[in-house]
């Protein structure tokens, strides 16, 4: 797989961490996202998109990253927030 | 579907429009008339009931605004595209059920897909969130974060299964009709206005992602692609404007409407004017104003009735490129006038290739040759295309899939072909 560029990763774990997929960076951690939590991030966006599930910031992922959509987090934070149901 | 957790205790709730769009071409009277169907939509098939109170009542349940920016909550919006609109779940703060969408978007109604947003499909969408629902990956789903594109006839439009689940799953299912179907009740709005006018049904629209541009500028940290009557817009962040084209004549104002086609295009850096050029003519525009009447490429001292492929300005000396053919010009803004010992060959420009649609500068100050749906990179400063190139422009400048075909590399360098009539 192409090597995604770095403002792509960058614009990514932006709008991961936006939309409620990645958590919130804690400052007083200074920690780095791993690799292995990016890349579950990545899948379960590809997988509510309906995207093919590479993991990766690939390009089609980035084009949907870039789509028009609503402001609001596709997953809630609060714990007990959420129920979700499946048919 | 997913349950955001919250609802409404009450089965009557109140709505209002606080603010309307200020620069949208949908009147108040559409506006209240696509917000009253879309909660409709959800009123059919749930029972619940909504009422429309006086715009000055700030005590309505949902209060619906059109804003831009920071607007004092936890979601400023971006400018035209990306973020669109949002609302606020049920609860007992004020803010609760707030329904809010960008007022920079361009908003429409009757619209095809890829003219403007559907005020109508959001409006659905929001008022979902407003009535306790989250986002669903359901394929049919209105709560799928993304824009899909207008929903057709808000008086015939009826809400996805997995929708009317999560809906009634809050607050109970309706009494149906005997046919099966939920009855609509009476609105109190007006009926709907006809769709506005289609925006021009002589000219197809072009598909953005076949390339072959007329021209291509950074306009302002900005990239305008040209193709015939139409252009689109990349913001800096790379996000399209639009999926849609807009209308050449109706953004620059005052260009005639016989120039149907933009050959190339730049914005002069010493004084920030826009120069378009078409045939052996250009114009100079002020932000979206003509100055004057279109003017002889002869005052870039140019030969009479040359015209040009590519025009741009190259931030490490100053000047401003015109190429037509294998040959390129250099001229001189502060002079006025053309370098001496120009028209140059091409081929000075290593790997680009002859006759480009246009050519241009990055904001990070890189070269972009582009042809046909490729693009050369030269990187700032560099007479010398980058190794990878070309590449094809789709995925990173268009929001087009990459090509599913083998790469095909159009040959560079000089042209030496013979076509002949019967070829």
């Amino acid at each position: 797989a192409p090597i995604p560029r770095a403002q792509d990763v960058s614009l990514g774990v932006d709008w991961l961490t936006r939309y409620g997929y990645l958590p919130p960076a804690d400052p007083s951690q200074a920690q780095l996202q791993s690799l292995e939590k990016l890349q579950d991030a990545i899948k379960i966006m590809q997988r509510f998109a309906g995207l093919p599930e590479t993991g990766q910031m690939d390009p089609i992922t980035i084009a949907t990253m870039h789509k028009p959509r609503c402001s609001l987090p596709d997953i809630l934070g609060a714990a007990g927030l959420v129920r979700r149901r499946r048919r | 579907y997913a349950l955001s957790g919250s609802m409404w205790k009450k089965r009557t709730l109140t709505w209002s429009i606080q603010s309307f769009s200020q620069s949208s071409q949908l009147n108040q009277l559409t506006v209240r008339t696509l917000m009253s169907y879309a909660l409709a939509v959800w009123a059919v098939e749930s029972g619940l009931t909504f009422k429309e109170v006086d715009s000055q009542n700030q005590e309505a349940d949902i209060l619906i605004h059109f804003s831009r920016g920071y607007h004092q909550d936890t979601y400023p919006f971006d400018g035209p595209g990306g973020t669109l609109a949002h609302a606020f779940f049920p609860g007992e703060h004020p803010i609760s059920g707030d329904t809010h969408f960008d007022d920079e978007e361009t908003w429409t109604f009757g619209s095809k897909d890829g003219e403007g947003t559907d005020l109508f499909a959001v409006a659905v969408h929001e008022f979902g969130h407003a009535l306790g629902l989250g986002h669903s990956s359901a394929p049919n789903s209105i709560m799928r974060p993304f824009y899909q594109g207008p929903v057709g006839d808000p008086d015939k439009y009826r809400l996805s299964q997995d929708d009317r689940d999560g809906l009634q799953q809050l607050y109970g299912k309706v009494s149906n009709s005997p046919n099966g179907k939920p009855t609509r009740k009476p609105l109190a709005s007006p009926p709907l206005p006809p769709a506005l006018p289609p925006d021009s049904p002589s000219t197809p629209v072009p598909d953005r992602c076949e390339g072959n541009f007329d021209a291509i500028a950074n306009i302002r940290g900005e990239t305008f692609f040209f193709k015939g009557p139409w252009f689109w817009r990349l913001q800096p962040s790379g996000q399209l404007v639009s999926p849609r084209p807009a209308r050449l004549h109706r953004f620059w104002e005052g260009l005639p409407t016989h120039v149907r086609v933009i050959q190339a295009a730049y914005a002069r850096p010493r004084d920030g004017r826009i120069i378009l050029f078409s045939g052996p003519w250009f114009w100079v525009f002020q932000d979206r104003q003509l100055e004057g009447e279109a003017r002889p490429l002869v005052e870039f001292g140019l030969p009479p009735g040359e015209e040009v492929d590519a025009v741009f300005s190259w931030p490490l000396n100053g000047k401003t490129y015109l190429i037509r053919g294998q040959q390129y010009w250099r001229y001189d803004e502060e002079a006025a006038r053309l370098d001496p010992g120009y028209p140059r060959v091409l081929s000075l420009w290593e790997g680009a290739p002859p006759s480009p649609d246009d050519v241009t500068v990055s904001n990070t100050g890189d070269t972009y040759f582009f042809k046909g749906t490729h693009f050369w990179r030269f990187a700032k400063g560099s007479v010398k295309s980058e190794s990878d190139s070309p590449q094809p422009m789709g995925p990173k400048w268009l929001d087009c899939p990459a090509p599913s075909s083998p790469k095909t590399t159009p040959k560079t360098g000089t042209c030496n072909c013979h076509c002949e009539l019967n070829q």
